[in-house]
């Protein structure tokens, strides 16, 4: 899996 | 969008809701944080900076403001009309302890070294810890109004929403978000004793007390 942040969460 | 997170952020709601709607029908923030409720506002404005330079939803958006708006107007509630109610004497956590730690780990750990991404990654950390004044002061005066612990269980229902939402995450979208989700098992942990007295007590229709 790719770490990335997700940008969509609150 | 997934039903965990939305689950998770009506809960989020739903705690600030409980919590105003205490303050004003009990007229008192007795047995609330102000320490806890200052670093929120300190969480929410450092993490939604991208207000202003990134378009998510719609939905995103007003909710970002919400939280925004929302944790200032606790903060002024508490510092104006219900001032006398709250007892600074027994809201003794040293938040320098968490500030300090929080800024060392996010200039550390984050996904670029820029400052909104550093403020983000602070906002992460400072988040899994921000209920620690409020977990201390309850455990100090070892009780609580059944209101305010309605709005401490929804808020851990928030963060241990987020969990299923992550692995769900993982097997639909293939991504993982190492910071969000260490800090909220961090997070999730520090309510585990306060679920253990809730579930056993406030939910059988008893007063919150913890064990002398």
């Amino acid at each position: 899996a790719k770490a990335a942040r997700e940008k969509d969460e609150l | 969008m997934n039903l965990f997170r939305f689950l998770g952020d009506t809960a989020h709601l739903a705690s600030i809701l409980v919590l105003i709607h205490k303050m004003h029908t009990t007229k008192s923030c007795r047995g609330i944080s102000f320490k806890t409720q200052a670093l929120y506002v300190a969480v929410f404005v450092t993490r939604y900076l991208d207000l202003f330079y990134r378009w998510v939803s719609l939905y995103n958006f007003f909710m970002k403001l919400f939280f925004i708006g929302s944790s200032c107007y606790i903060l002024f509630l508490m510092k104006t009309k219900f001032r006398p109610t709250q007892d600074p004497a027994i809201d003794t956590f040293r938040i320098e302890y968490l500030l300090g730690p929080c800024t060392v780990i996010a200039l550390i750990f984050n996904y670029k070294f820029s400052p909104t991404e550093i403020l983000w990654s602070f906002s992460i950390f400072l988040e899994s810890v921000a209920i620690l004044p409020q977990l201390f002061l309850l455990q100090r005066t070892g009780e609580a109004e059944t209101i305010t612990t309605h709005y401490l269980a929804a808020l851990g229902i928030y963060r241990a929403l987020y969990i299923p939402n992550w692995i769900y995450r993982y097997f639909t979208e293939g991504v993982v978000d190492p910071i969000a989700i260490t800090a909220g098992l961090v997070q999730t942990g520090l309510y585990i004793d306060f679920f253990y007295v809730y579930v056993t007590k406030v939910l059988q229709g008893q007063k919150f007390e913890l064990p002398a």
